[in-house]
């Protein structure tokens, strides 16, 4: 389930914009 | 220049596209206890992201069931309750038959966009975490 978890976290992540 | 948190203002895509502005929109969210709409909307689009790129394929079909399991089965959850039935079905369908395509959420991400441009994302400029942050 962990890493489950990790696998959305990691998606969410790669698709928000990277710091200006 | 702009200050960022005016840019915020100007639509939902300016809002999603600063790192700041996603902090303090999630902030709101969780207040309000509906953070997992915007998690969702960000899953779709890294979703599509991975998709497009080449190989890997257990990896995807893994996330697929992941973003379907987290968001989309329990049709009490925040995210489900406001797809449509029918996009529901058709992600289920996707999941079930294992026919993984780039653009099986893109419908589901477009209600929730709706969802958030209507409603959440106008309470959120007139919200105190937004007006104390200005």
């Amino acid at each position: 389930i962990d890493s489950e978890d990790d696998l959305l976290q990691e998606c969410i992540s790669s698709a928000m914009p990277k710091k200006k | 220049p702009t200050p960022p948190y005016l840019k915020w203002a100007e639509s939902l895509h300016s809002l999603l596209d600063d790192q700041d502005g996603i902090h303090l929109f999630r902030t709101f969210l969780k207040q309000e206890e509906c953070a997992d709409v915007l998690d969702f909307w960000f899953a779709c689009s890294g979703f599509r992201k991975l998709e497009a790129s080449e190989g890997n394929e257990e990896k995807k079909l893994k996330l697929a069931k992941a973003i379907y399991k987290k968001y989309i089965l329990d049709n009490n959850g925040i995210v489900s309750r406001q797809i449509k039935p029918a996009t529901k079905s058709f992600i289920k369908d996707c999941v079930m038959r294992l026919h993984i395509d780039p653009a099986m959420f893109d419908q589901a991400q477009t209600e929730i966009q709706a969802v958030m441009e209507e409603n959440t994302y106008p309470l959120f400029l007139k919200s105190d975490v937004y007006l104390e942050y200005t």
